[in-house]
């Protein structure tokens, strides 16, 4: 493992602790998508089955299952809470995620490694990750204003996936034989879609104002 | 795909 890849994981776990830490500590969800993060929870269940069947390493049997663990806990944190589920924005969190869904499942069902199960619900976890943030993003650019804690949210996930990229890069040069290309491919565009929302952040971290999206 | 650890990322 490289420093990039590390680092990319890290930044993966900062971006789960600030969530988890804005909504216990504000007891509060809003600004936050149930469907991006009820896809996140699904990603992680559909790209782990390996858990059962490939051992890699202990960090990463540890990291999967604290992925696993708390995406599903925030999902559930979202919709049974008494408390945090009525401060979801419903009525803002409209994206219609079912099409990313079927989409996903398509497209591996198209384009996969191998037609094996595991390989076709592999697959679908990386294509569905790469688009799994757009309810996220549509619902910060219809609320206009973004609390600090969820711009550092969405911050940290576009950097985990900055880092993947140039642990991509590092492993093209120092690997023989490195070709993923499907992970790799959807990885550009799951980062691609940071960029307009990274350039704001940048704007507002610069002029030190309120993180605000224009509609 | 026959790298044993061909799916070694997160």
């Amino acid at each position: 493992m490289n420093i990039f890849r590390f680092a990319g994981d890290m930044m993966h776990l900062t971006s789960i602790l600030v969530l988890l830490l804005k909504i216990y500590a504000t007891k509060s969800c809003s600004g936050i998508s149930l469907k991006t993060q009820e896809l996140y929870a699904l990603v992680f269940l559909a790209r782990y089955l390996d858990l059962f069947t490939d051992f890699i390493s202990v960090y990463n049997t540890i990291m999967k299952l604290v992925f696993i663990v708390s995406s599903t806990a925030i999902v559930w944190c979202m919709k049974r809470d008494r408390v945090v589920r009525r401060s979801y924005d419903k009525q803002l969190d409209t994206f219609r995620h079912y099409f990313l869904l079927a989409a996903s499942f398509a497209l591996a069902l198209l384009v996969n490694e191998k037609f094996t199960f595991q390989e076709i619900f592999w697959a679908f976890s990386i294509y569905l990750e790469a688009v799994a943030i757009l309810p996220q993003l549509v619902l910060l650019q219809r609320s206009g204003n973004v609390d600090n804690l969820t711009g550092q949210y969405v911050f940290f996930l576009g950097a985990y996936r900055a880092f993947y990229i140039l642990n991509w890069i590092y492993r093209y040069f120092t690997e023989t034989h490195f070709s993923r290309w499907i992970a790799c491919i959807s990885g550009l565009v799951q980062t691609a879609l940071y960029a307009d929302f990274f350039y704001y952040y940048y704007i507002s971290w610069k002029n030190n104002t309120k993180l605000k999206l224009p509609a | 795909v026959s790298d044993r650890n061909y799916h070694d990322e997160l």
